[in-house]
């Protein structure tokens, strides 16, 4: 057993290095694709596709976009829930999507 | 017996460790087939109509979203620099990041729930590096 | 009382960063809580 055993552990390091160097890999694939010029610009949304994800759709959508490393605390106070926004590195912006 | 067992204690953490990791590469590629599909949907629409959506009515990754029943009461307090909000809400909400509004448009073809395709799959292979299409298979 | 802090303003973060705060959140219904207190019907919504 103890040889086995031994050969599937190295063979699992294995494993895990080559999962270890994708995942670096896609990592970086991924910021170089959202950081392009040329996608930053296109990476975009409407309102429709917003209302079309949430169940029902004549929900109140907000809208936050933040600097980043924006902290975000959802707090359970007496009664109902606060949500606090706090950036370090420029303005939020919050705004609701319209009904129609 | 004692070696066998350490051995055996470390096999099991290192497939844990690799379930996690594989979890973890396959949201990054879901995550590159999604942005990539939502760039060249705008870019179709941009050509079809001649022309890029009016400045505001867009809204640009990345943001998150918050959604309510329409009569949820919510006081607002906002500071002059727009650096600080406090919101107080009294009925419950969701909050959702892009990548799982850009799954639930679909942009992600299905991959994420396992309803993807063969037509669709061929185009998510087609949005990924070679070296990751078998992950996406 | 308990709390959740994040971080936001990166895209492509986590899948799940939200999902404790939607449990919490959706584990307590106020709304529930208010109609059962037979509490006063809700104040007009405020304009962000």
């Amino acid at each position: 057993r103890f040889p086995a055993l031994q050969r599937e552990v190295s063979e699992l390091t294995e494993a895990e290095e080559k999962l270890d160097e994708l995942i670096n890999k896609c990592s970086l694939q991924l910021r170089l694709l959202t950081e392009d010029t040329h996608n930053k610009k296109l990476g975009y949304v409407r309102c429709q596709d917003l209302r079309n994800t949430v169940n029902p759709p004549d929900q109140i959508i907000m809208v936050i976009r933040a600097p980043p490393e924006t902290q975000m605390q959802v707090s359970e106070p007496s009664e109902g829930y606060q949500i606090s926004l706090k950036s370090s590195k420029g303005p939020i912006d919050v705004f609701l999507c319209p009904e129609d | 017996a004692q070696e066998c067992r350490n051995l055996e204690l470390e096999k099991q953490k290192r497939l844990e460790r690799i379930r996690q990791k594989r979890a973890q590469l396959e949201e990054l590629i879901l995550q590159q087939i999604a942005f990539k599909n939502l760039v060249q949907r705008n870019q179709a629409s941009e050509a079809l109509s001649q022309s890029t959506p009016p400045p505001g009515s867009v809204i640009q990754l990345p943001f998150i979203i918050l959604n309510t029943d329409v009569r949820t009461v919510i006081d607002c307090s906002i500071s002059s620099d727009k650096c600080e909000y406090l919101f107080n809400f009294d009925n419950t909400f969701e909050i959702h990041d892009d990548v799982e509004i850009l799954k639930r448009m679909g942009m992600s073809l299905g991959l994420e729930n396992g309803t993807c395709s063969p037509e669709n799959l061929s185009v998510a292979t087609s949005l990924v590096p070679k070296s990751l299409e078998a992950y996406v298979t | 009382r308990s709390r959740i802090l994040i971080s936001i303003g990166e895209s492509f973060g986590s899948a799940d960063k939200f999902q404790k705060i939607n449990e919490m959140v959706s584990s307590t219904d106020w709304s529930l809580k208010r109609r059962l207190d037979g509490g006063s019907a809700p104040k007009p919504l405020k304009r962000l």
